[in-house]
This record gives C-alpha cells, structure tokens and sequence, in this order.
C-alpha cells in the first residue's frame, strides 16, 4: 500500500491510499485502502492514511477514529495517532498511518516491523524513515 | 494556522532482513515523491490535487504493492483499491476490483468528481473507467516477476507454516523456519509479506 497526506498554508487537508491488497488473497477480498473512515479519512482537523493488516484496519475505523478523538477528545495529533495505535488494533493487527493537522503538523505512526514512509514541513524539516 | 506539511507512506511491516540496497531503493522512492509533492506545494497547487500527484508517482514504481508492483490474487490476477477524499467538505471517492486501470487514485478523483457516488467497485468501477477515458493496460503491466515469485512463496507458506519440522530448500523461509518461528504479518512469514 502506498499513501500521501497533505495540508497547505490555509490549514486545508487532504489524504489518499492505493493498494494492490493482500499476496494471495482471495479473488473480490477488499480491504481498509478503499474504505473511507478506515483506511483513508480527511476533513476540517486533520488528514489521515493507514497501511498494514487491513482487517484490523477495518474493525478499527482507525483513520476517523484519528479525526475523532481530535474532535472529541481535544487531543493534539500526536496524542491522537498514538492513542489509536495503541488503542485500537486489537488481536495483536499490525498497523501504521500518517497524518497531518490543520494547524501544519506531521505524524506518523505504526506498530509494525519497520513502516517506509517519508513527511517534510514548509520550515524546511524533511525526514525518510524504514524503522523505528 | 501553520505551513505546509506532507507525508507519504510505502506500507507497514517490513522484513527485518530486507537487503539493504532494496532499503536504499525505498528510501529514494520515498524522498523522489516528498520532492515531487514539495514542490507542487511551493507551486500553490490544493491539497487534494497535490495527493493524487504524489500517488499517481507511487502507483507507477513497481517497489511498493500499489498499482505496477500491486499484489497479486490467490489467481495471480491484480486486484486493485484506492480512496481519496478531500478535507474541505468531507468530499471522497474510493474504487475497488480494479484490473486495467493504470492509475486507481485518479479513477478515485474522479468518483469524488464526477460521479454522484462516493465508492464503484469491480465491473462497474471498470465500465466508469471506460467512460472518463482514463489510461487502461492490461492485467500484465502490473504484474512484476518478483511478485509471481512471492505468490510461490506465499502459497507454499499457507500450507506448510504451521509445520516447522520441515525445512524447506533453497529458500531463506526454510532457515529461518528452522531456528525460529519468523516474524507474522496477516498470516504469512514477513518475509514473502507484501506490505498492504
């Protein structure tokens, strides 16, 4: 699966997902990519886009449950993607995400072996990571 | 309110063995794109337009398992899926089933867009993609000689993972099958895991 989060100067935010699903899964099997509110989630808060064990993804809402506990809760986007991860992948799901907020920052998140992922800010911080 | 920021991901779940030039290959992919989204950023293009840019990027390198380089069935088909949705106004499209569309995010774009929908999927998906005169290839152009390899690898670990005592030959599941039960990510050895 690969993802990209985005959020302008104005504190616009958007996200997307694209995935070719599971090695050897079955013919018609979806996963969290296409589900908005699972694997992909935006609006006035924040942007979100998950990857790993889709059906954990799935039992998790995880990209609205980002949005939600901001919404809700008051938490700050840090606070909120390690909430989710910690809280919400029950069974043991492997799972990561990114996200950014409209107040212009960037995060990323996962409790999985390694996540290749990569965020920059407009001050200029750039950062490519594989593992923790 | 703050700057601009943006990030980009290629998958959860990596091989703790993953050699370290195909490390450095993602690395490079990762940082193209960022630079490929900074840009369009400083270039004053929205949000959403500068996701799609960026996927559209991802999709069209065969490293990660998006598009070219997707996963494959248990057929040995590529199934593809993407979502999309833009922050202002909750606005989202999201696609599914896809097999000759080249680019699955655009498809996406274009259900949020121009489609009175928010999600197509499978035949109809691929009927909508006809009609927008989106890029269609075949099934084949997705399909990369080291995902066939991993769909082997992925078959035969179904059916003999839960039996350690017999070491496979030639394949590096079977040493590490041998001394320790390798790393799981949704039911397979992490190491013919295909990050989803």
């Amino acid at each position: 699966t690969v993802g990209c989060v985005v959020v302008d100067g104005q504190g616009r935010c958007a996200a997307g997902t694209s995935t070719g699903g599971l090695m050897n899964k079955m013919s018609g099997r979806i996963g969290d990519s296409p589900l908005i509110g699972s694997g992909t989630y935006a609006c006035d808060v924040c942007a979100v886009s998950c990857t790993g064990e889709g059906e954990a993804i799935i039992r998790g809402t995880l990209a609205r449950d980002v949005a939600a506990v901001m919404e809700y809760k008051g938490l700050g986007l840090q606070e909120a993607v390690d909430f989710v991860i910690e809280r919400r992948l029950d069974g043991g799901g492997q799972a990561g995400l990114i996200a950014v907020s409209s107040k212009g920052e960037v995060v990323c998140g996962f409790n999985s072996v390694g996540m290749f992922r990569g965020c920059a800010t407009e001050d200029g911080f750039m950062e490519v990571g594989i593992w923790d | 309110m703050g700057g601009w920021a943006i990030a980009v991901h290629g998958g959860a779940g990596v091989d703790p063995n993953l050699p370290l030039e195909r490390q450095e290959e993602a690395r490079q992919l990762l940082t193209r794109c960022l630079n490929i989204g900074i840009s369009a950023l400083r270039s004053s293009l929205s949000p959403i337009d500068v996701v799609e840019l960026v996927i559209r990027e991802l999709e069209s390198d065969p490293l990660f398992n998006s598009g070219r380089g997707s996963a494959l069935t248990a057929k040995g088909t590529v199934e593809m899926e993407a979502s999309i949705m833009d922050g202002v106004g909750r606005r989202c499209g999201a696609v599914s089933g896809l097999t000759t569309v080249k680019n699955p995010i655009s498809l996406a774009r274009l259900v949020m867009d121009k489609s009175p929908h928010s999600y197509l999927a499978f035949s109809g998906a691929e009927e909508f993609a006809k009609q927008q005169g989106v890029e269609m290839v075949d099934n084949d152009y997705f399909i990369t000689e080291d995902n066939l390899g991993m769909l082997k690898l992925a078959k035969e670990a179904n059916s003999i993972i839960f039996d350690y005592r017999i070491p496979l030959t030639g394949s590096d599941i079977c040493e590490k099958a041998a001394d320790a039960p390798p790393l799981m990510m949704n039911g397979l050895p992490i190491s013919v895991y295909a990050q989803e």
